[in-house]
């Protein structure tokens, strides 16, 4: 899977995910990705969100919607992308990951998998990684 | 505004010789996207171009590097939302196109649905003009070979079990 999120210079959000799903799925089998507010979510008011994993637990959480509403009630896009992934982890068992971008312009990404390609930029910065942890710099 | 630019290139146990295709994959198209940013172009153009050029990396479970179901083929899924007003077009189990966030965008831009899944987003591929790609195009020697191991593996065990990483904690993602 793999997914964008982007802030344009008005300030607006969008985000984007796209798949092949999963070796050997069943044919039909659909995941989270082309569902709102599980594969994808963004509203202005709030922020955007694009995620990554199982997608069956994703589902069951409305997990892009879930990082939205606790950012809503005043949550950093970090805190609530691991309080939701936490949850999602607890509730119904499943793994993945994450990329947001708060309405304020907070910009972060987060996983429970053991790793995940990202990348980044932010004001002439190009960000990147994937093992926890990890983030390399490079100045544009 | 400073315009701001994420991507992810998903979330599994990514083995070690994909490392450096993913980084510099995501790398690309984070920069794509910034530069439609900085160019004037929209969120919805930038996040829509940065997953093209993802689609188009075989490093990638999407568009080229997409993995194949139970019978040895690719199905792909895509979503797109503006959060301007919240619009959003997506397209399910659609078949044989190279970028089907491109086509997500047409069904946000072009109709009134949100969804098209199956022999329906064919056919709106079909009617935007998209290039109908023969079947074996997006297959990949990496996924058939995955498949092949997914097969033989549960022909042996008798149960299902994902080949992506032989981590029963892991499987099972997108």
């Amino acid at each position: 899977t793999v997914g964008a999120v982007a802030m344009d210079t008005s300030g607006n959000l969008a985000s984007a995910t796209s798949t092949g799903g999963i070796t050997a799925k069943k044919p039909g089998r659909v995941g989270d990705t082309p569902v709102i507010g599980a594969g994808a979510f963004a509203d202005n008011d709030v922020g955007a969100v694009s995620s990554t994993g199982h997608g069956e637990s994703i589902m069951k959480v409305c997990l892009t919607r879930r990082i939205a509403e606790l950012m809503e009630r005043g949550l950093s896009a970090n805190e609530a992308a691991k309080t939701a992934l936490e949850f999602m982890s607890t509730r119904v068992g499943g793994a993945g990951g994450v990329i947001v971008i708060s309405k304020k312009g907070e910009v972060c990404h987060s996983f429970t998998t053991s790793r995940m390609a990202w990348a980044s930029v932010t004001q002439g910065t190009l960000k990147s990684g994937i093992d926890p942890g990890q983030e390399f710099t490079e100045n544009l | 505004m400073e315009p701001l630019m994420i991507v992810h290139g998903g979330a599994w146990a990514i083995p070690g010789e994909l490392t450096e295709r993913s980084l510099n994959g995501v790398r690309r198209a984070a920069l794509e996207g910034h530069r439609v940013l900085r160019s004037g172009g929209s969120a919805v153009d930038a996040v829509v171009a940065a997953v093209t050029v993802l689609e188009d990396d075989t490093a990638f479970d999407a568009g080229h590097g997409a993995v194949l179901n139970l019978k040895g083929e690719v199905e792909l899924d895509a979503i797109v939302i503006d959060g301007r007003d919240l619009s959003s077009g997506a397209v399910c189990a659609v078949q044989d196109i190279a970028n089907p966030v491109q086509l997500a965008r047409l069904v946000m831009d072009k109709t009134d649905h949100c969804l098209l899944g199956g022999v329906g987003a064919n056919d709106f591929a079909k009617e935007q003009g998209f290039e109908r790609l023969p079947p074996t195009e997006l297959v990949t020697p990496e996924a058939r070979a995955e498949w092949e191991k997914y097969i033989k593996f549960t022909t042996a065990v008798g149960a299902l079990f994902s080949a992506r990483d032989g981590d029963p904690k892991l499987t099972g993602c997108d």
